[in-house]
């Protein structure tokens, strides 16, 4: 049958530097706009068990907006293959969730990765709508290439900016299932550092700042009283207290491990 | 600094031969993340609130961890959007484990799980991988995180 072809298509024999691995694994296109030829590109790492369609399928996102589950989710945190210094090969994370679950690292929006689109302005006008609904044709496609997947329990991660991915897409999941012949098994989702509340989420970070002593009580006092978090884009006061706060009171820190060692 | 050697191995054309990718020729290097999708990002939501309260309400599992060390999107910023859903206690607040030692600390409300993972950053499973496995293997099995 045709998805049988795209699927034998998709598999991959093994990747340059790749160590033995028990599991198998697919990538490739899935068409989630012909109109504008757009194309979000995945990479399916199945379980590491005898039996992996008896595991439930774990799709992770990554956030941004603009960045890679590829580079991040697959190669960073809970894939199977971490990448060597030289970038020559691969080796195997201890800690890998495919031993429990079927991974599926989608590169979302296009235009991300190695997603693309063939209408250029899609790459100046992507936003959480169209995210949204392209993940959802994605999902939907996607099992049609792979309907063994077709009954199994399905669970939605990501982090950060998935914050807004991983809701939004669990949504139109639910909507679809309201009126599909063929529901998604979609069971849970599970979200990182991520994303939520514009408003609280502001609040929420700069007094995290100063209880943690990244700044000091003036500058946490003036971000409170010149910054409206309701608002979507900051004045350029508040912009200017950002700065102070990053440039002259932080430090040279990674901000997203604030006691590691920087990345020079 | 990792995302350097994703750079590298993400941009060799072998490698993406053996990925199927890059078939059309996309007129741009693999990147880790797109500055033209950042900066042109066209419509973004508020909140996610409501659409907490249409899963739950929908039964789906939820759960949000937070690494407590990243500054970023820190774990104030989690506790403060979500005390915005008022739930109620189902488990109260305690300090869950892995390997004996305290993995960070955890509630279980109605409806929504939420658990902090000790010393780790933005990228949570990067810098306590074996925490959040624990965390995953928690979330599918649908229990509480270990108590000790």
């Amino acid at each position: 049958t045709r998805a049988e072809e795209e699927e034998q298509h998709d598999r991959i024999s093994a990747l340059p530097g790749q160590p033995k691995v028990s599991f198998q694994q697919y990538s490739g296109y899935v068409t989630v706009n012909q109109k504008s030829g757009r194309a979000l590109f995945y990479w399916l790492t199945e379980a590491a068990v005898r039996d992996p369609v008896s595991k439930p399928l774990v799709i992770w996102l990554n956030g941004g907006p603009g960045c890679s589950s590829v580079a991040y989710g697959a190669s960073e945190e809970i894939g199977p293959f971490r990448l060597n210094k030289t970038g020559t090969g691969l080796y195997l994370n201890k800690f890998s969730w495919n031993s429990i679950a079927n991974l599926l690292f989608i590169e979302s929006p296009a235009g991300v990765g190695f997603s693309y689109s063939n209408t250029s302005s899609d790459l100046l006008n992507s936003g959480d709508r169209r995210t949204a609904k392209d993940c959802l044709e994605f999902v939907i496609q996607w099992l049609e290439r792979f309907p063994r997947y077709k009954n199994r329990d399905v669970y939605i991660t990501g982090e950060s900016y998935a914050g807004h991915y991983v809701p939004q897409l669990a949504r139109e999941i639910m909507a679809h299932n309201k009126i599909a012949k063929h529901p998604i098994h979609l069971k849970g989702i599970m979200v990182g550092n991520a994303v939520t509340d514009n408003y609280y989420d502001n609040v929420g970070t700069i007094t995290y700042w100063w209880s943690h002593a990244m700044i000091s009580d003036k500058t946490y006092r003036q971000l409170l009283n010149k910054c409206d978090f309701h608002r979507q884009k900051n004045s350029n006061e508040c912009e200017t207290l950002y700065s102070y706060a990053m440039d002259q009171e932080f430090g040279n820190i990674d901000q997203y491990n604030i006691y590691a060692p920087p990345c020079n | 600094c990792t995302e350097k050697y994703a750079e590298i191995y993400y941009n060799r054309p072998d490698v993406q031969k053996a990925l199927h990718a890059n078939t059309t020729k996309i007129p741009y290097k693999w990147t880790a993340c797109s500055e033209t999708l950042n900066r042109n990002w066209n419509d973004t939501e508020a909140s996610m609130l409501p659409i907490y309260k249409e899963m739950i309400a929908g039964g789906l599992r939820v759960w949000v961890f937070s690494g407590d060390v990243d500054s970023v999107v820190p774990v104030t910023a989690t506790r403060f959007s979500l005390e915005r859903l008022k739930l109620s206690a189902k488990i109260p607040w305690y300090p869950w484990y892995v390997k004996k030692q305290v993995g960070g600390w955890t509630e279980v409300y109605e409806g929504l799980t939420f658990a902090t993972v000790r010393g780790a950053g933005h990228e949570v499973p990067l810098f306590k991988p074996r925490a959040a496995f624990q965390l995953f293997k928690s979330f599918l099995n649908g229990i509480p995180l270990p108590k000790s």
